[in-house]
């Protein structure tokens, strides 16, 4: 019967979990979680696993195209960079629940169309200062597909057009001395 | 090729779907 049968996504995600254990080299301290590639076991997923505003400061989910690692180092990140969406202290809640939830609904749900391909994944951050959702595109140099996704994250967040988020290529990070991360774009 | 989109709306609809 139909509904036997699960919805399958266009891609397979795996969902990372890193928490920064010295002991371990940093790459170590990423954990793969889950791999799926249908809606319900999305879902069975998320269902089963802590929030995003209940995991411990100082880790991330990440949520990458299966294949994929969540660092700049793996090939398909190397040449990208992230659009990155900042959030205050006191969203740490249901609104960067919703926030986090919405982004990997926009990736599973292939929102960006065409440029969906570009997308590799997407990083959550829970740290003191704030907290911050970094959506990774692979090629830094497609400048059309870079602002089409930009434009399609804040309608999807509610980002008021007046609130601007930045592109930032990985490489430019890497720069050890570096305060101030230079926006390669804006929108 | 054919692209498997699903909107928003779908998706949290099959949430809670047994």
């Amino acid at each position: 019967p139909r509904d036997v049968i699960k919805h399958p996504l266009q891609n397979s995600w795996t969902l990372w979990y890193f928490e920064n254990d010295r002991a371990k080299n940093w790459e170590d301290n990423q954990v793969e979680i889950y791999n799926f590639d249908t809606v319900e076991d999305f879902w069975a997923l998320v269902n089963h696993i802590k929030p995003a505003s209940e995991i411990r400061v100082g880790t991330d989910y990440s949520l990458f195209k299966k294949g994929v690692r969540p660092m700049w180092e793996d090939p398909a990140n190397k040449n990208g960079g992230r659009w990155l969406v900042s959030l205050e202290k006191k969203q740490r809640g249901p609104e960067l629940n919703n926030c986090w939830l919405e982004v990997m609904l926009c990736l599973i749900g292939e929102a960006f169309d065409e440029f969906s391909d570009d997308v590799c994944g997407a990083v959550m951050n829970i740290r003191p200062k704030g907290d911050k959702i970094g959506i990774w595109t692979g090629d830094g140099t497609r400048t059309n597909s870079i602002m089409e996704i930009g434009q399609r994250i804040k309608s999807r967040l509610n980002i008021p057009a007046k609130v601007l988020i930045g592109y930032q290529l990985h490489r430019d990070l890497t720069v050890k001395n570096s305060s101030v991360i230079k926006n390669r774009h804006q929108v | 090729g054919t692209r498997i989109v699903y909107d928003r709306s779908f998706l949290l609809q099959m949430r809670n779907s047994p």
